[in-house]
């Protein structure tokens, strides 16, 4: 069972580090066990130093660089235990324009060896898609899929966010 | 290996039938608030079998037969078939794609329901649907669907709860 | 005490029910008290409809649905019990650009009997507002007040989402 | 009654000394994620003097002081002024504004620290501030401050806490 947990933990803090390091445009981050020993007598300490920052624990970091880190962590996880599909449902909410830029750059390299889908609101990760849908509730209470229309022309795209 | 579509068939918002082609490569979907965009990802998750469905956001699992929106009728059945590719023979059966089909139906008579699931048409079991999947590599441990909120939750949980999802994943 | 609590839930509730008609273009909200006679022991429980759909628990809405029902009750609480002074932050994070731009809208007539800071990164926010600060990095790690701007210049909102 | 400037002086990511001038009508903040746009409202709510660090996101008082950023020096003390019109004389005290100033210093020898309340640059308390603040109607309970993340608390909270606000308001 130790063994089982540091099989993944290394290469998931491996991971962890390099995604972060280019989510944030070369902060650093790293992960600390509290119990080493006996891994599961403790928890899993997050410490993410942003770009020109000092090193802070997760709860003094703001929103969107809380969930630059959160992501960071997620894709680590999925790159050590890779698939050949993935779905991310509105992952850069709380992201400003460039981050929400650089995580859609992020997703797309993904789209290169897996079937990616992601549901977003941002103008920012649908410009990246190879095929963009709409959905919409045409009548009362009921989904409608608009159907595979590119990005530029779609009415929802005025919905989305840019940058 | 590949997702090649999804059929809902009265499916939580997705009244009547409706059909998502899945493509290879990067798909974005998008739409208002409450058009049925997560939705899309729960179904995907119930066609999985999972056990709790706290996983597709419902009390219980009739929630998620279509309730008839504003004006329509509520179904009495909802019906989700996830359709992959198959022609490399990952999946030791005989045809170019898996259908793995999962239905929910009220029962006439009480409050309770019926859970069936399909592989190709024929009967199954979520035994069969879990070592069907394994042998896929769509959905391991890997925490390859992120729901909506999942990357807040893991923003704000505590040190421990953090560790736990590398268990999860060992 | 039982006084004390009716005398706001009573107003709160009604306050809830035209917030919600207003920002949802039509829906319908309500509250229902699960002990009537000694609220203290029970919840508060609250369902919305929105326009064209039916009824739903809390647990049912959709992400952007459930925070626009957060924010009527917010709202309402407000509106009982008013101040000269409000700040929101980053309020209008879950929403699409049409339920966005009437959140702004709402905020924008609060601001006409009392003084309003709002923290946004969303044009349709932005766009409402008198005056705009932009807040910036410039030596690392240290915050700088860019300063009142209109809102057609600043840099930063090109980083803003739009809609 | 509005508040007409806040002063940050080492408070958070604000090292040295800002003056953020507030006017009457709607302002909105905005700029990069990680920028100091919450910090603005920790340090409103720090100068009003709540009891739990909590509200400003913060382990202990101290962590609210500068931090030198990436090449800075690590600040001392940090100090917060809320100044506020005073021209009606809402607050009894003679004078055409309000200066609210609270400082955290670092203690010299150990790990402590010292707080201090001013008004209009005099020794004040924690007590005083409050009287002064009930009478000006800034900051009822009326939940008048909606800090990042609260929203989407509210929203996914169980309906015994969503009733326990309707009692914190009373
Ligand atoms: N059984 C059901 N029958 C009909 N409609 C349902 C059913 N269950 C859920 N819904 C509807 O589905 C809607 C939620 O859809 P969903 O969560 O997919 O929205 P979304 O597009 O993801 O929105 P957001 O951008 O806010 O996240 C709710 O408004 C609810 O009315
Ligand atoms: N004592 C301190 N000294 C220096 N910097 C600090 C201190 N405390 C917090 N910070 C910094 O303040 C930053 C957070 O700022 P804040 O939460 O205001 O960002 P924000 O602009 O609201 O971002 P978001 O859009 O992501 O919500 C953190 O990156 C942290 O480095
Ligand atoms: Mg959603
Ligand atoms: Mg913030």
């Amino acid at each position: 069972k130790r063994e089982g947990f540091f099989s993944l933990y290394w290469p998931i803090r491996e991971e962890f580090c390099t995604m972060y390091a280019r989510l944030s445009n070369g902060g650093t981050a790293d992960m600390l066990l509290e119990n080493e020993q006996d891994p599961f007598q403790g928890g899993l300490f997050i410490r993410a130093k942003p770009k020109g920052k000092r090193t802070l624990r997760m709860e003094s970091l703001s929103g969107g660089e809380k969930s630059l880190v959160a992501l960071s962590f997620v894709l680590a996880i999925q790159k050590v235990k890779p698939s050949v599909f993935y779905l991310f449902d509105e992952v850069d909410m709380f992201l400003d324009g460039a981050n929400a830029e650089n995580v859609a750059k992020l997703i797309r390299e993904r789209a290169r060896q897996a079937q990616v889908i992601v549901i977003s609101l941002r103008k920012a990760m649908i410009m990246e898609a190879d095929h963009l849908y709409g959905i919409s509730i045409t009548k009362p209470g009921v989904s409608e899929i608009i159907g595979k229309v590119s990005p530029e022309l779609l009415e929802v795209k005025s919905e989305a966010h840019d940058g | 290996m590949y997702i090649k579509s999804l059929e809902l068939n009265n499916f939580k918002s997705f009244g009547g039938m409706k059909v998502i082609p899945f493509l290879p490569g990067f798909t974005a979907i998008t739409g208002p608030n409450g058009s049925g965009k997560s939705n899309i990802s729960d179904a995907i998750l119930f066609a999985l079998g999972p056990k709790s469905s706290k996983v597709i956001r419902a009390g219980k699992l009739t929630d998620l037969i279509f309730n008839g929106g504003g004006e329509g009728q509520a179904a009495k059945k909802c019906r989700v078939s996830l359709i992959f590719d198959n022609t490399n023979r990952e999946v030791p059966i005989e045809s170019d794609e898996i259908r793995l089909t999962r239905v929910i139906k009220i029962s006439q008579t009480s409050d309770n329901y019926y859970s069936y699931f399909y592989v190709n048409g024929k009967i199954s079991s979520l035994g069969e649907f879990e070592d069907i999947l394994s042998s896929t590599g769509l959905f391991g441990h890997g925490f390859n669907l992120v729901q909506q909120g999942d990357i807040n939750s893991i923003a704000l949980m505590t040190s421990t709860e953090r560790r736990k999802i590398i268990d999860l994943v060992s």
